[in-house]
């Protein structure tokens, strides 16, 4: 799943 | 947030820049794949969805509202702009650009993190991203003058994605952060399907000619 730290990513 | 990944999203707004200024300056689209513009608005339409849901900073606001309203400007531009649209290659432009959103589609549908609207529709911006160039690549070897703002406009747009893949390997090994397959595999495909430009721009630079795709 979509941990947070690639949430940021564009 | 590390200076692969930094360099990368400057690098990614410099191309837009580019283009930008490509079209204003010059009043005119010419080598530019309108396809490839129209792809590129439905990946950012897609991927940040969570604009208004989400705030995850200043900075990655800034930069989605700048992607997403500059590909619809840039689209709408090549489309209605009284002067830019009559300088659009319409009968050069021919690539089938559908089969890519709907092949993208499929694959998201497969093969998604998890299967939600939400995720599904991430898979498929980031499919799709990796084949978005391919129409300004093909009209690029048919169109034989192409302008240096044009060539740079790619240059850049080909080298941000690559900044991200060495981002995600920096990561690997500083934060034993391992990342999502799907990015990993859909941004080596995306740079891959540079090199061959990369390579032409690169010797162009080296002879400082035009450069010039092999048809």
């Amino acid at each position: 799943a979509q941990d947070d730290s690639t949430k940021d990513e564009l | 947030m590390n200076i692969f990944r930094f360099a990368g999203d400057m690098t990614h707004l410099v191309s837009v820049l580019l283009l930008l200024l490509k079209i204003y300056a010059t009043k005119s689209c010419s080598g530019i794949s309108l396809k490839t513009q129209e792809l590129y608005a439905l990946v950012f339409l897609t991927r940040y969805l969570d604009l208004f849901t989400d705030f995850i900073s200043i900075y990655n606001t800034v930069m989605k509202v700048i992607f997403i309203t500059s590909s619809l400007a840039i689209v709408w531009c090549m489309r209605a702009h009284p002067t830019v649209r009559r300088s659009y290659d319409r009968d050069q432009d021919t690539f089938r650009h559908h089969f890519l959103v709907l092949l993208s589609f499929i694959m998201a549908l497969f093969f998604p993190d998890l299967f939600t609207t939400r995720e599904v529709l991430w898979a498929f911006s980031i499919y799709l991203e990796a084949v978005a160039i391919l129409p300004q690549l093909v009209l690029l070897q048919r169109c034989r003058n192409v302008d240096n703002l044009t060539t740079h406009y790619i240059f850049f747009l080909g080298s941000y994605r690559a900044l991200y893949v060495l981002n995600w390997i920096y990561r690997y090994f500083t934060e034993k952060h391992a990342g999502r397959w799907i990015s990993w595999i859909s941004g080596l495909v995306q740079t891959v399907l540079y090199l061959d430009f990369f390579y032409y721009y690169f010797i162009s630079w080296k002879s400082s000619e035009k450069l010039r795709l092999p048809a």
